[in-house]
């Protein structure tokens, strides 16, 4: 009948309002929100902390993650436009238990093989995963010629399974081009995201992997016996670089802002002046403009 | 000052030279008039800088000031805004004058460090505000 489809417009209305108000958090959360849900800072509002307790973070990490937000953002923090538009976050976890498997091998230059557990509690449900990297890190005693070719071997695990029998067949990655940062510590990066893209997406609360690196020279004619392979030592094991897009309402959606000029927040923004309001009266009266001369 | 006027002869009365921009000023919009101030901040006097990594800076900026009169689409202010002043001016005093608020944000990236050690870059949207306007 029209009252009960009124009632219903009206109570679809305040549940969307309900949803789409961001500030209606002070509500205690519900089990689904992960404390990751709130921003930080209005975690701090909310619940009144400085800041809980934190570990430290690892510093080659730290130092790696400053020098991504220099390039993504200036001194004030306004996000630069010279990088994707497609992700807002970028999160880097490192392992927090690993434990040598094999011994590495001089001879053939394989970096001992490391088994790796990372944690991603603070992924939220709303964070879509777009990409993510296994971060190496080489001191600066290797000096590596200009091309080198290196393999990663990768085998994930399910967590909480003996190592002895990985879950999954062992998946390698050829890893042709190496990134040259102007720091004395060397950084790979070698893409994961094929097989991280599934557990992501199934909200996995820990990553477990084993992973062994071998570095070759990359010339065009095949390396003879002579060619010593390249002595990689790990100097910590990789850390694991998540790129995603948080969905959520208080996240920048600069692909949003680019294609669109107001967003939706913005449509209660100043009109331009009295050309806006016709504009306004048509699509608030709902009115055809033929008839209705004003 | 009646004796002030007796003793002195009646001048012409010649308007004082219009100073337009004066009178826009003074009759128009107030002297404080509603505009765009910084505040610059550092997370370490809200004693954040344990989490929060970058900015070391950050200016939110806010809206102070008081709406002129005559608004209009000078502020982008609706129509709305002129009534509310009238109502405001004319009818029933208790209901306010239109306020001085943002009307446009940008977004700002933060560098934090998660409670586990983790490390998150993230952009968060209407951090700085960018514009006001009177409603």
């Amino acid at each position: 009948s029209q009252a009960s489809r009124g009632e219903v417009q009206i109570a679809a209305g305040a549940e969307w309002e309900a949803e789409a108000e961001p500030w209606s958090m002070v509500k205690p959360l519900d089990k689904k929100d992960r404390p990751g849900f709130l921003p930080p800072l209005f975690k701090v509002l909310y619940n009144g902390q400085g800041g809980a307790p934190r570990q430290q973070p690892d510093s080659r990490a730290l130092r790696y993650m400053k020098r991504l937000y220099k390039s993504y953002a200036t001194k004030e923090g306004i996000p630069k436009s010279n990088r994707s538009p497609l992700y807002n976050t970028v999160r880097l976890f490192t392992s927090c238990a690993q434990h040598e498997q094999a011994p590495g091998d001089q001879v053939t230059g394989t970096s001992a093989s490391v088994d790796l557990l990372f944690h991603l509690d603070h992924v939220t449900a709303v964070e879509h995963l777009l990409k993510s990297v296994l971060l190496f890190t080489f001191s600066n005693s290797i000096s590596f010629p200009a091309a080198v070719k290196c393999v990663c071997n990768l085998v994930m695990k399910e967590p909480g399974f003996p190592s002895r029998n990985p879950r999954r067949a062992p998946s390698s990655f050829t890893l042709t081009s190496q990134l040259e940062f102007p720091k004395k510590y060397k950084w790979i990066e070698v893409d994961v995201t094929a097989p991280l893209q599934p557990l992501v997406a199934s909200n996995k609360r820990s990553v477990h992997m084993s992973v062994n690196l071998t570095c070759v020279k990359d010339q065009p004619q095949p390396p003879s016996a002579r060619d010593s392979p390249l002595n990689v030592t790990l100097l910590v094991p990789p850390s694991l670089l998540l790129y995603l897009n948080d969905t959520s309402a208080q996240a920048h959606h600069r692909w949003y802002s680019l294609h669109y000029k107001r967003r939706p927040s913005q449509n209660a923004g100043p009109k331009r002046g009295l050309s806006a309001c016709p504009q306004g009266e048509k699509s608030a009266e709902g009115v055809r403009p033929s008839h209705h001369r004003r | 000052g009646r004796e002030t006027i007796g003793l002195e002869l009646p001048k012409p009365l010649v308007p004082a030279p219009l100073n337009l921009s004066e009178y826009f000023k003074r009759f128009l919009f107030p002297q404080n008039e509603c505009e765009l101030h910084d505040f610059r901040l550092s997370f370490s006097q809200l004693k954040w800088d344990n989490w929060i990594v970058a900015p070391h800076r950050y200016n939110p900026r806010y809206c102070k000031g008081d709406c002129p009169r005559a608004v209009g689409h000078r502020y982008g202010s609706p129509v709305h805004t002129l009534v509310q002043n009238i109502i405001h001016e004319k009818l029933d005093s208790s209901v306010p004058r239109p306020s001085c608020v943002p009307a446009k944000y940008s977004p700002l990236s933060v560098l934090t460090i998660e409670p586990d050690g983790s490390i998150a870059y993230k952009e968060y949207e209407d951090m700085i505000a960018t514009k006001c306007t009177c409603r």
